[in-house]
């Protein structure tokens, strides 16, 4: 990965934006979502948080645009630059542009999502049955009103469930009309105009009167596009007009023909040769979820990286879930480090009382008195109650007290006086600032008192209060298979066990490597402890296996002497 | 379709044209993305040869690094990607 000069980045983690306009390719709700998405993939992995503004000026404005659009660097029409975005900063700086002359899907073809009907704005489903006849697109069969719809589900004869798709008939979007449907034929500068039109505009979006006459009302919204209207050329949103004569032949499908780069386009009426009405055909298009998290990566501080697989590598690809690689991770925590803590809930407060009287025990006292109840401990939410988890992400014993990790938390039993109970939670992300909320294992070398965390692929060392990774774990000599480090094993001095899966390494502490001759298998050495234990630490001179609530406990000979809970043995609940 | 007629190309009306030759599309990619600087800062040209910047281009997107203008670098040149330049200015 790579950061800006100077490692420009946001001063606050609670980033805000703005999304400006919207584009025709796609209704405003998924437009949203997809934006909400993006930032998503990097507060996943991150400290930030991202706040949607609705007016004046946030960190990130989002706007679509076409070739010049009001800044240095144009765009180029379809293909070539999707998109761009500045690096952190003011004004212009963090804003993210998208080139509207593209077409903007979830990446797989047209991305349709309905209103009105009965599917409750679900998306269309293509291809679909429709009287025994498939559809791949929106359509206006077994309509007297025009307006195109879908089936949501496979087949409409049987399932019946519909809505309508996008149509300036429909509704309009951005504009002064509240979202109100086209009125043609309209009036504009004196013409008349009975479909949308980009005249008067130098943008190239296409509009209409929400009246009869614009002169009049004043009163516009733009058009959203069609799934089955052609983008670029010279027809923009029109439907391709199917058969239609080109060159003096007959087309009755998008063709490459005519053109050197392959494209499939149309004509939007009968004859290309007399018309010349044109633009290309509807296709896969390009996620503007992918390429909107590339562009926040940006807006957040990173550039481009050389990581074919990375989100932040210049290049589009489409692919599935989540787009985030190892290297776009270690990018945005270098930035701001590592997400700590739990996702935030509402405080719930968790109060210990003395309790109501009971009037039968107690005569004395006024049964309907009201009593104010004593609040003897701090509030805590219950759902971070340490005797409420079922199971912990590690447990490790840390400066000689057991120290029990859960999602950005941890709680601790103290040495020698369990009586105090368990003591928490507290904040991981306080104490050690960079390790991640999630914490696989961690161990304290007994000879350095220095902590290592692992989380992942990845791991942090912390002296004291100084922090130091995040590292590869291949870096210790793990081979790239190993996605976690479960437990860790103090073993004399200067040598720790990792497990994982079912096997287990040995570390050399001091030279930082794993030592010849392992993996080995863990039930080789540890016989009758789980293979798949999530926790291995050693406590009080045993060696505890932990899967979901219980425990293995073995002894100094290596011999099981205990199955327990953790709660009941462990946290004294 | 009518058989037997040969194909020609057109200049559609209203197309943005990006018919460019290899190496001027070349030398526009390695330029917008910040490979060939073509000032410094002091205005004096810089010496950064063409094969050197398609080297750093080629490295950057993970290409064999030739210095020459091949099939693979071409065709990476003209995949969709972001506008963002891969070498700061």
């Amino acid at each position: 990965y790579q950061t800006f000069a100077g490692d420009l980045k946001w001063d606050h983690n609670d980033v805000t934006y703005r999304v400006l306009n919207y584009s025709p390719d796609m209704d405003s709700a998924l437009i949203d979502d997809a934006f909400a998405r993006a930032f998503k993939v990097w507060s996943d992995v991150s400290p930030l948080t991202f706040t949607r503004l609705f007016d004046g000026e946030a960190d990130i404005m989002i706007s679509f645009g076409r070739a010049d659009h009001g800044d240095p660097f144009p765009f180029d029409g379809k293909d070539g630059l999707l998109a761009h975005a500045y690096p952190p900063g003011e004004g212009l700086q963090g804003d993210a542009h998208f080139d509207d002359d593209e077409f903007w899907t979830l990446g797989k073809g047209p991305a349709v999502k309905t209103r009105y009907g009965n599917a409750n704005g679900a998306m269309c489903h293509f291809p679909f049955t429709f009287e025994g006849t498939s559809y791949t697109s929106c359509t206006t069969e077994g309509r007297t009103d025009n307006l195109p719809w879908c089936s949501t589900t496979a087949n409409y004869d049987k399932d019946k469930m519909y809505g309508f798709c996008p149509s300036e008939l429909l509704y309009t979007f951005g504009g002064n009309a509240d979202g109100a449907a086209c009125v043609f034929p309209f009036v504009f500068l004196g013409e008349e105009y009975d479909s949308c039109t980009t005249e008067g505009r130098s943008d190239g979006y296409r509009w209409c009167a929400t009246t009869s006459s614009f002169d009049n009302d004043q009163k516009f919204g733009f058009c959203p596009s069609r799934d089955t209207t052609v983008t670029g050329g010279n027809a923009e949103g029109e439907p391709c007009h199917f058969p239609f004569v080109f060159d003096g032949r007959t087309y009755s499908s998008c063709t490459s023909e005519g053109r050197g780069d392959g494209k499939l386009w149309c004509s939007t009426t009968d004859n290309y040769d007399d018309d010349k009405k044109w633009g290309f055909c509807p296709d896969q298009g390009y996620s503007l979820f992918l390429v909107a998290a590339h562009e926040f990566g940006h807006a957040l501080g990173l550039e481009h990286s050389n990581i074919r697989e990375a989100l932040m590598y210049p290049i589009y690809r489409y692919i599935e879930g989540f787009p985030l690689n190892k290297d776009d991770i270690e990018g945005i925590q270098y930035l701001y480090g590592g997400r700590t803590g739990p996702d935030p809930t509402p405080p719930r407060p968790r109060t210990t009382t003395t309790p109501f009287p009971d009037p039968e025990t107690d005569p004395t006292e006024e049964p309907t008195k009201p009593t104010t109840p004593t609040t003897t401990t701090r509030p805590v939410d219950p759902a971070q109650d340490a005797c409420q988890m079922d199971k912990f992400d590690t447990i490790t014993v840390i400066e000689g007290e057991l120290h029990f990790f859960k999602d950005g938390l941890y709680w601790k039993m103290p040495s020698g006086s369990s009586d105090k109970g368990v003591m928490g939670p507290f904040s991981v992300s306080e104490r050690w600032p960079a390790v991640p909320a999630v914490v696989d294992s961690a161990f304290e070398d007994v000879l350095t008192k220095k902590v290592y965390f692992f989380s992942g692929t990845r791991f942090w060392v912390y002296t004291g209060e100084n922090g130091l990774g995040p590292r590869s774990i291949e870096k210790l000599g793990l081979p790239n298979t190993v996605q976690k480090v479960e437990g860790a094993l103090q073993r004399g001095k200067g040598k720790v066990l990792l497990f994982s899966g079912e096997n287990f390494w040995r570390l050399d502490v001091k030279a930082q490597k794993i030592d010849a001759g392992y993996p080995r298998f863990t039930d080789v050495m540890f016989g009758g402890v789980p293979s798949d234990a999530h926790d291995v630490f050693q406590y009080k001179g045993q060696i505890y296996f932990c899967r979901d609530r219980f425990y293995w406990r073995m002894n100094s000979r290596r011999q099981v002497d205990r199955v327990g809970y953790v709660k009941y043995d462990l946290l004294k609940c | 379709i009518s058989k037997g007629k040969k194909t020609r190309y057109i200049t559609f009306p209203g197309d943005v044209l990006k018919n460019l030759t290899d190496s001027e599309l070349a030398e526009n990619y390695l330029k917008r993305f910040g490979y060939l600087n073509t000032e410094h800062r002091s205005g004096f040209q810089s010496m950064v040869s063409t094969d050197k910047a398609l080297k750093r281009m080629q490295r950057q997107l993970g290409l064999e690094e030739t210095g020459q203008l091949d099939r693979a670098t071409l065709e990476a040149m003209k995949q969709p990607r972001c506008g963002v330049p891969d070498v700061a200015n």
